[in-house]
């Protein structure tokens, strides 16, 4: 309740005016990130105390949030360690084919199957130059491992893995070379 | 596509074409049998300075009743999964550095998403500038457009008009700029279509003054150099992490529907926008999580 709270207080002071316009001075602005930055930290607590309830006694690790995938940046994603992902639909209806975009670092291969072992279709994107050029973008991200998750259900969690191979496997993501239309 | 100097791109209902330059150039409604002329395009404004009243962060007050482009030269890549269908995207790099979008389409959806990334817009010459990316059509609209309220019901707005009085005209752009929260719209009512441009975050939008019938600009970043006197003490010029600037990285997404259609797509699609699915990992064994 009391990390909950915190998100709620945030909010509270985010709906004053200079925060909703922007017409906050610049000190001010950043304290506010500094202020909904720890807030989501404490939210992301709790997400971590409802899993520990779901999952075996005997499981303690907790779960990575990707937070700079606005800039295509993803610690966890990057490290080129195979990863289980889980994907939360907040929403009250289901998303079909929703594409999933992962940061990842050149020189793997890489490859998607759900939770049924199924393979998924997957593909590498280059992420184009003005991006990795981000200020501030520390990341060793080339390219996005781009796939579909067939259907989340409302409010529901889909799990999908993320298998990292040093030799190219029979359903390893497929490089799409770029064309250049002048060409 | 025969005519070799075009590409088209397929959504599940629309066909999206684009000069060999890599620019967007036309959609096509498949199940409809209509098609628009469509241009995308980013602009600024220079920002009020001198001895009057500035752009600043409680307003926007251009220098000139006019835009100027930001950049003409451009260089595309296309990325086409010809196996999968699941990416279908254009890397644009424009001339000017700042400036950088990638244009993505989707097999399973009828939007066309622009990912832009805009920024740190140069301000050596001592001008404040505010960047607006234009969306250009041939829908006519009748100097009319309608943006959202926090979300909520879409109002109308019409150029230089104010609904419950005489509206005399002292700032031809900023005067008819609107809060956009989450969508801004165009409607054709003679060819029953709109075209409606979802944002991922607050903007303020209008009809192009440049062409106030068939565009919409959105305005997505502003560096100014000046206070605007209405209280903030400081001029809107956000340092960015390594001081030089601030950089944004942000989406639209285009709808091209039916007018009798067009609420119960982009209604939907805001939601899925604001609530996107979170991704998190963990180091559980899989065995375990099975």
């Amino acid at each position: 309740e009391m990390n909950l709270t915190k998100m709620r207080e945030a909010m509270g002071v985010m709906q004053h005016h200079d925060a909703v316009t922007g017409t906050e001075k610049q000190h001010v602005a950043f304290n506010y990130a500094k202020m909904l930055d720890s807030a989501m930290l404490q939210c992301r607590h709790i997400i971590n105390e409802s899993y520990k309830k779901l999952l075996p006694k005997s499981s303690t690790s907790e779960h990575e949030f990707c937070p700079y995938l606005n800039i295509s940046s993803c610690p966890t994603t990057e490290m080129g360690e195979s990863r289980i992902i889980y994907l939360y639909n907040p929403l009250g209806h289901r998303l079909i084919n929703h594409t999933v975009r992962l940061p990842i670092k050149n020189g793997y291969y890489y490859r998607i199957q759900d939770q049924n072992n199924q393979s998924v279709p997957s593909v590498l994107v280059p992420i184009p130059e003005f991006v990795q050029k981000i200020p501030g973008r520390k990341s060793v991200a080339t390219k996005e491992l781009v796939f579909r998750v067939p259907v989340i259900e409302p409010l529901g969690i889909t799990t999908m893995y993320m298998y990292v191979d040093k030799n190219e496997q029979p359903n390893s993501a497929i490089e799409i070379k770029g064309e250049n239309p002048d060409d | 596509n025969d005519d070799k100097s075009k590409w088209q791109v397929l959504t599940k209902n629309l066909i999206v074409e684009f000069y060999s330059n890599g620019t967007i150039s036309r959609i096509f409604i498949d199940k409809l049998h209509q098609s628009i002329s469509i241009s995308n395009e980013f602009r600024l404004y220079h920002g009020a300075g001198g001895t009057g009243r500035h752009s600043g962060a409680y307003i926007f007050r251009p220098n000139e009743q006019k835009t100027f482009p930001v950049t003409n030269k451009i260089k595309s890549t296309f990325f086409i999964d010809r196996k999968y269908h699941i990416v279908q995207e254009v890397h644009q790099q424009f001339d000017s550095s700042f400036v950088g979008q990638i244009i993505r389409m989707d097999k399973y959806n009828d939007n066309v998403e622009f990912d832009f990334v805009v920024g740190p817009i140069p301000v050596n010459d001592q001008i404040g500038k505010e960047i607006v990316v234009r969306y250009k059509t041939d829908l006519e609209n009748d100097e009319t457009f309608y943006t959202d309220a926090n979300g909520r019901q879409m109002l109308r707005r019409r150029w230089n008009y104010r609904p419950s009085w005489k509206y005399n005209v002292q700032e031809p752009i900023s005067g008819n700029y609107y809060p956009v929260n989450s969508r801004i719209a165009i409607r054709d009512e003679k060819q029953s279509l709109q075209m409606t441009i979802m944002t991922d975050r607050s903007q303020g939008g209008s009809l192009s003054p440049e062409q106030i019938n068939g565009s919409i600009d959105i305005m997505i970043h502003r560096r100014l150099l000046h206070d605007d006197y209405f209280g903030v003490g400081e001029a809107l010029n956000e340092p960015g992490v390594d001081g030089h600037g601030l950089v944004i990285r942000g989406k639209h997404l285009l709808l091209l529907n039916s007018i009798k259609q067009s609420a119960s797509e982009h209604r939907p699609l805001a939601q899925q926008m604001f609530m996107e699915p979170i991704i998190s990992f963990t180091s559980i064994e899989s065995n375990k999580q099975a």
